[in-house]
């Protein structure tokens, strides 16, 4: 009964004096802190030493750390609903930048269209897409009037095939003046969706451009800038996942 | 790897007003001035100092909030105390050797956001629920 009592009076945590950690003991806690913020347990990226990563991506991604913090700080009121409603829920935003880019331009035949190629292999598991934005910018068409309308399409690559026309499936079709500039984002949830069910899936969206009279157009004379574009205004996916709702959190 | 509280976190003092606190004999037994009460205190973890800068963009630390300080009864106002842990106060004098004293403990959390690089140079942001204290109580 006693030993009982001691442990109960015991269960507020002590006040210990300061003391300095060891080096193991320094290591073990930044283990645990990485696995508290869900990051990996590593040094830098390989590629973030040496080359600068395309610096469109993480710009976006920044604005939207700030959206997240204010929402963490205000609740959110302050914010533009479209900004509310693409963060609320998620649990992880994840960016993926254009690590392929494949054009049929005005050296083939038509229809001409701009091909992206992602690397979705870290998506988390057991997390489920609320929304995912293909984002895209676009300077003015030199070769159009201004005030010309342009319709385009973004499909994802269900299947390739060698000799004859790739499986497409229509995600976004959006119109825009030729004059238009600025980034343009497209609705990819649903081929989001398929590459994480599916990791086989392409991993591929095609951007087609045509006018009102159906006249394929040149991607590239419309306006669009890839991978050759500057690094702040270069192509790329963000997808928001939601956490599985889990009440407990996993013992380590 | 940690730093002491920054200099404003200094001027932070106990959040409740002690303006509200019962008036009466009961501040004889137990006054707040000098005593160290429940409350919010500040543990920066610098992510620089860590050497993750390279690799996590923001933030560049983390406001390691934790609850520390005494629950001692009266729990008026100015501890932020739960009727529970008025109960369990009083008990606890009734029977010091087998119940024990309230907490101080988190009464609120909030989520907190990190930014960060994977190894295929994505950016990821993560949101953690539940992770900052907002206010501590008994």
């Amino acid at each position: 009964g006693e030993r009982q009592a001691a442990r109960r009076v015991a269960s507020c945590p002590q006040q210990h004096s300061p003391r300095r950690l060891s080096g193991r003991e320094k290591r073990e806690m930044q283990r645990e802190i990485l696995a508290l913020l869900g990051l990996p347990g590593r040094s830098a990226p390989a590629g973030a030493r040496h080359s600068p990563p395309p610096s469109a991506a993480p710009l976006f991604m920044l604005d939207l750390y700030r959206a997240m913090a204010s929402q963490d700080e205000d609740d959110g009121t302050s914010w533009a609903p479209q900004r509310r409603r693409a963060l609320d829920g998620a649990d992880t935003v994840m960016s993926f930048v254009n690590v392929v880019e494949l054009d049929r331009d005005i050296f083939y035949q038509k229809p001409y269209w701009k091909e992206f190629r992602f690397d979705l292999t870290q998506i988390p598991t057991g997390e489920s897409v609320t929304a995912a934005e293909f984002r895209i910018y676009k300077m003015q068409s030199v070769t159009r009037h201004i005030n010309q309308t342009l319709h385009v399409s973004i499909y994802e690559i269900v299947q390739d095939h060698p000799n004859r026309e790739s499986e497409l499936l229509l995600l976004d079709l959006q119109d825009f003046l030729a004059g238009t500039e600025g980034w343009l984002a497209f609705d990819v949830a649903a081929a989001s969706n398929h590459w994480l069910l599916n990791r086989k899936y392409n991993l591929a969206l095609r951007l087609y451009v045509e006018t009102d009279a159906g006249q394929s157009i040149d991607p590239g004379l419309a306006g669009l800038l890839g991978r050759h574009g500057p690094r702040s205004k270069q192509p790329f996916v963000v997808t928001f996942f939601r956490a599985s709702q889990s009440p407990a959190r996993l013992p380590r | 790897a940690v730093r002491q509280p920054r200099k404003k976190q200094h001027k932070r003092t106990n959040s409740f007003p002690h303006a509200n606190r019962l008036p009466g004999s009961f501040d004889d037994v137990h006054p707040s001035e000098g005593k160290h009460v429940c409350r919010r205190q500040e543990l920066y973890v610098s992510f620089q100092d860590l050497g993750w800068l390279n690799w996590v963009i923001a933030p560049q630390g983390y406001s390691a909030f934790y609850c520390q300080g005494d629950c001692a009864f009266p729990l008026d106002s100015c501890m932020n105390a739960t009727n529970h842990a008025i109960l369990q106060s009083l008990v606890h004098l009734m029977k010091p050797d087998t119940v024990p004293k309230a907490c101080c403990a988190p009464t609120k959390l909030s989520a907190t956001s990190v930014l960060y690089y994977d190894s295929n140079n994505n950016v990821i942001l993560k949101k953690h629920r539940n992770m900052v204290v907002k206010t501590c109580g008994c």
